[in-house]
């Protein structure tokens, strides 16, 4: 549960990454 | 029980020259083989010809200090060849063999041991060859002439005793050849009357073992034993241990594996991050261990931003030059360890980066433009035409307006940039199959490889589809040969020729990574295969797209056998599933040089019985 | 590492030099302490409170309620909402299995919302985040090529669509987002 959290959580600064790489 | 040493030089000479030759030979040939064989000057005319037209593209475009690196690290290569310690060690040998040789054949004491011996052919008359009869015969003649009672009258008594011995001698090599017991004494101990008197000695001078000299002999055995060879048995060892077998340091490894093993699926991998971990590598440390990863990193970040770092400190070019072209092999490293950990999403990201380092340009959506020599990024990144991301895109403008686009005023500049973006070279994928040599389809554990065929083109050219080429040409051999080693046929295809990268360090050739992974968990499923000859001559070909015309479904002047096909075969890590069914797997072919030049698409392997 | 007896959490004495794992594994541990600390049930088990899914049903049914009056924005806000309510009411030792299917049930919609108002980076996100938990149906490669058709990365959109189809070869939607990435791509190389 706290891994699925965890996961969740970084969509986050994923998003950020995404959008400078692009 | 008493040993008698070599007072007179007979025997230690011997010795030395054995002990020299056992080391000296083997080290002869081994450098000759490295001077005659171990270059790439074995090149055909093909291959020279490409490689001319890229040095020269590339040339205009490099800096005179990456020229300079070039001259120093490059041919620092060539020169050693033929002046390194190795060969004057070789030459030095064979000198001293030389002087050793002479001072045997004029040792007297040396030559008359050699009278002593025994040889009936030569005491005979006859070759070493002579069949029963020759020696028979010569015998015969030869009694005739010696025997005791044929003598003349008029010989003096030294003569007759002479003679009289030298016909015992005739009589001895006779049966020494002919009768089996005395046969058998002279194979046995070199004479027919069996064993003669034999000595044993030390093959030294006294002087050596009980003179003054003898201490030094000690000492130099004890140096000898107990400190050279363990040092340099140390010292191979630990070289050996030290770097693994795709050549990267182990400790290098050891921190990919542990980024590896730690990374976590929420993380993005990007171009940054390979560089982060890059720059942590061990052979940097070895280079310069005054400077932190952090210095790594940069010096790398301000090479793909084409950032001049001597401005920020003195020679800091140079240290950036040799840790970009250390890249290379590092990188590879790193991509074979990501291959093991099955992650297909680093090894791509780690070949965007090996092209990031390679052409010194960023890992944006337009880098396959900003690849291009003289391209005026405000201007082109600001431009008011559509986005242009690609090179097939570029072409389709006529030449005046890409110089607008690009931001290229000056027609020579224009001119070459053009030069260089047709001669970057585009991969089109013609056939793709798994194919079992031998068989007309993939049964349950066969061992399948993929062959490709494929079409290397400017992206200049029009698009020429698969139905364009005959089957003929895209048919592989049936003959024995080819099912024997179905690869073979990849060797014959030329070497790919120098990249276009004045930025990079050294001259290198450009390849493509073959990636494997299965649709069904997104891994990879093997090693990555690197394609290192492929044929780039339809490059050269006039086929500009703004000028060829479609006559329906056909191509205008398109004649398919003046183009050359290329393979590409990947083999398989592992076989056929047992169960008949189909199997997707994804490919995809990297450029480890170039952005634009890639394929990446899906297979299906129908398992039938 | 050292340990607090008032709120029974632990940490590690020297930050500095320890690696993310243990850091991790320390906040799971603080985390389980705290939820532990908070039950009020002496007999507590891994069902889902009923509580908190009351909670967690509302506001997610608002958002559908939202929907069918067309205020989309407001809907997609009432679902994250109900997302975060799940997040936060939701202990960790409540049934993993449930948890799951109520945050992947929750995210589809989501998504679709996303999608509809042209939130494309975002839907990217959450789809990448389904496929992680091993979610891999036709749906989520469909909008999943879709989102990526419409931020205009064709090549990936065609990676994507080739995996979902190797997973479902015969979707006709997605053959046909398959021949718009084609289409595309023709047109983008020139």
């Amino acid at each position: 549960n706290q891994a699925m959290t965890r996961r969740y959580d970084a969509i986050t600064k994923r998003k950020e990454v995404c959008i400078k790489e692009w | 029980l008493n040993y008698d040493y070599d007072e007179g030089s007979e025997t230690w000479p011997f010795f030395l020259l054995t002990v020299i030759l056992m080391g000296l030979i083997p080290l002869t040939i081994m450098q000759l083989y490295r001077l005659i064989f171990a270059n790439d000057s074995l090149e055909t005319k093909e291959e020279l010809q490409e490689d001319e037209l890229y040095a020269k593209l590339g040339k205009l475009d490099t800096k005179q200090e990456i020229l300079e690196f070039r001259m120093k690290y490059d041919n620092k290569n060539q020169i050693s060849k033929v002046f390194n310690w190795r060969n004057l060690i070789v030459i030095v040998g064979w000198a001293f063999v030389a002087l050793l040789v002479q001072r045997i054949s004029n040792n007297d004491a040396i030559k008359q041991a050699a009278v002593g011996i025994f040889d009936p052919y030569e005491l005979l008359g006859i070759s070493v060859s002579a069949s029963d009869r020759d020696i028979k015969s010569a015998y015969r003649k030869l009694s005739v002439k010696f025997h005791p009672d044929k003598l003349s009258k008029d010989l003096s008594q030294e003569e007759r005793t002479s003679m009289e011995e030298k016909y015992v001698q005739i009589t001895k090599a006779y049966e020494a050849l002919t009768d089996e017991v005395i046969k058998e004494n002279f194979l046995k101990y070199g004479h027919p009357d069996g064993p003669q008197s034999m000595s044993h000695g030390i093959a030294l001078p006294k002087f050596l073992v009980e003179g003054s000299a003898s201490p030094l002999l000690i000492l130099f055995y004890v140096a000898l034993l107990g400190i050279i060879l363990p040092y340099l048995v140390g010292k191979w060892w630990t070289k050996t241990q030290s770097y693994t077998k795709k050549g990267i340091h182990t400790k290098t490894a050891s921190y990919f594996v542990d980024r590896l093993v730690n990374y976590k699926p929420s993380e993005i991998v990007t171009v940054d991050l390979i560089i982060k971990w890059l720059s942590h590598a061990e052979e940097f440390k070895l280079f310069y261990p005054d400077l932190t990863p952090a210095d790594f990193e940069e010096l790398l970040h301000d090479h793909i931003n084409r950032i001049n770092s001597n401005e920020k400190g003195p020679n800091r070019n140079v240290v950036k030059f040799r840790i970009v072209a250390k890249c290379h092999s590092i990188l590879l490293g790193f991509l074979d360890i990501a291959a093991g950990f099955r992650n297909l999403d680093v090894a791509n990201y780690a070949l965007d980066t090996f092209k990031c380092i390679v052409q010194a340009v960023p890992n944006s959506p337009k880098a396959q433009i900003l690849q291009l020599p003289n391209v005026n990024k405000e201007q082109f990144e600001n431009g008011s035409v559509d986005d242009i991301y690609t090179l097939g895109k570029l072409f389709t403008f006529d030449d005046e307006k890409i110089g607008k686009i690009l931001g290229i005023k000056d027609k020579k500049q224009l001119d070459h940039t053009l030069s260089v973006a047709s001669n970057i070279p585009h991969i089109r994928l013609i056939k793709a199959d798994f194919v079992v040599p031998g068989e007309t389809q993939v049964t349950p554990l066969s061992t399948p490889h993929i062959s490709l065929k494929v079409l290397i083109r400017s992206a200049k050219h029009k698009i020429i589809q698969t139905e364009h080429i005959p089957e003929s040409m895209l048919a592989e051999s049936q003959d024995f040969e080819h099912m024997r080693d179905p690869f073979a046929m990849v060797n014959e295809q030329p070497l790919i020729p120098y990249s276009y990268a004045p930025f990079f360090p050294t001259m290198r050739r450009s390849a493509w990574c073959c990636l494997v992974s299965l649709q069904k968990d997104n891994k990879l499923i093997q090693t990555p295969v690197m394609v290192n000859r492929l044929s780039f001559q339809n490059l050269s070909k006039s086929f500009d797209k703004r000028q060829v015309k479609m006559i329906g479904k056909d191509i205008e002047g398109f004649k398919p056998e003046d183009w050359v096909i290329g393979t590409i075969k990947i083999p398989l890590g592992q076989p056929a599933p047992q169960q008949t069914g189909t199997v997707f797997f994804r490919v995809v072919v990297k450029s480890t040089d170039y952005f634009g030049s890639d394929l990446d698409f899906t297979m299906a392997m129908h398992v039938k019985e | 590492l050292s340990y607090n007896q008032n709120n029974k959490q632990i940490a590690l004495l020297d930050p500095e030099t320890e690696t993310e794992t243990p850091q991790t594994n320390i906040a799971q541990i603080n985390k389980l302490t705290a939820d532990l600390i908070a039950e009020s049930n002496p007999n507590f088990t891994p069902q889902p409170k009923e509580e908190a899914s009351k909670l967690i049903k509302n506001l997610f049914e608002t958002g559908l309620k939202q929907i069918k009056q067309n205020k989309l924005p407001d809907a997609l806000k009432s679902i994250t909402l109900a997302i975060q309510m799940a997040k936060r009411k939701r202990t960790s030792y409540e049934a993993f299995g449930i948890q799951l299917q109520e945050l992947q049930f929750m995210l589809r919609q989501k998504i679709d919302l996303q999608l509809l108002l042209g939130k494309f980076v975002d839907a990217l996100e959450d789809l990448e985040f389904l496929l992680g938990t091993g979610m891999a149906s036709n749906d989520v490669f469909i909008r999943k090529t879709d989102a990526l058709l419409k931020l205009k990365k064709f090549q990936l959109a065609k990676v994507a669509a080739e995996r979902g189809l190797s997973l479902h070869p015969n979707d006709t939607k997605l053959k046909a987002l398959m021949m718009e990435c084609n289409r595309n791509l023709v047109e983008f190389n020139g």
